[in-house]
């Protein structure tokens, strides 16, 4: 999926 | 991460020292709106609930408490430590019309019906806007110091810079998140009007003053 739900962003 | 992203992240976390610096070295948080230092204190309470669930990596824990430490002593020195010089009467935009509307969004649009995703789409949400009262403030007493106009710059860097990794990420790794980029875009926009005052005024020694 091009939606990751893991946040690896801030 | 790339070039764009860590930019981002330093700009932001450069937006934050300036700050606190500012209200520590001058033992004053004149100019400066509670109000929007609270809606920042509750984005990242509401986003980073996953330090205790999710292990994304050092750097991403430590910006994480970081962030919520820094925007906690924020908040402690205006309305607890120096709370004699805080701008009550110019700060005065009333923040639940940006909190319920984040609010009712995150529940309608989100990736996942679940409370963890739902508070970090609503912190996104509200991030995007939380900057709107300390903008009023500045129209309001219409002018801003030059170490509150380089923290603003800082601040809204940090967001545009993140939209230049949006882009990169797309590009290089096919990886997008449609409401991040919305809110980041929002985010940005308002930040413009701002940006063209810095870049014509601040950044010529003069001091940022809006027009009467």
């Amino acid at each position: 999926s091009d939606i990751d739900l893991d946040k690896d962003e801030l | 991460m790339n070039i764009f992203r860590f930019a981002g992240d330093l700009s932001h976390v450069f937006a934050i020292i300036i700050l606190l610096l500012k209200i520590w070295k001058t033992r004053s948080c004149a100019g400066i709106s509670g109000k929007s230092q609270i809606l920042f204190a509750v984005v990242y309470l509401t986003r980073y609930l996953d330090l205790f669930t999710t292990y994304v990596s050092l750097y991403n824990s430590v910006m994480k408490v970081l962030f919520l430490a820094t925007s906690g002593a924020t908040v402690y020195l205006m309305y607890v430590k120096f709370k004699a010089t805080y701008d009550h009467n110019h700060d005065s935009f009333r923040i639940e019309f940006l909190l319920v509307p984040c609010a009712l969004l995150a529940l309608v649009i989100n990736h996942e019906f679940t409370v963890m995703e739902v508070l970090w789409t609503f912190s996104i949400y509200l991030e995007s806007v939380a900057i709107l009262p300390q903008l009023f403030l500045v129209s309001r007493t219409g002018e801003a110091e030059s170490i509150t106009s380089h923290y603003l710059f800082a601040l809204g860097s940090y967001r545009a810079l993140y939209l230049l990794n949006w882009v990169y990420r797309y590009m290089v790794e096919s990886h997008y998140d449609l409401i991040a980029i919305f809110a980041g875009v929002v985010q940005t926009v308002l930040y413009c009007d701002f940006f063209y005052l810095y870049i014509t005024k601040v950044l010529k020694g003069k001091k940022l003053q809006l027009p009467a």
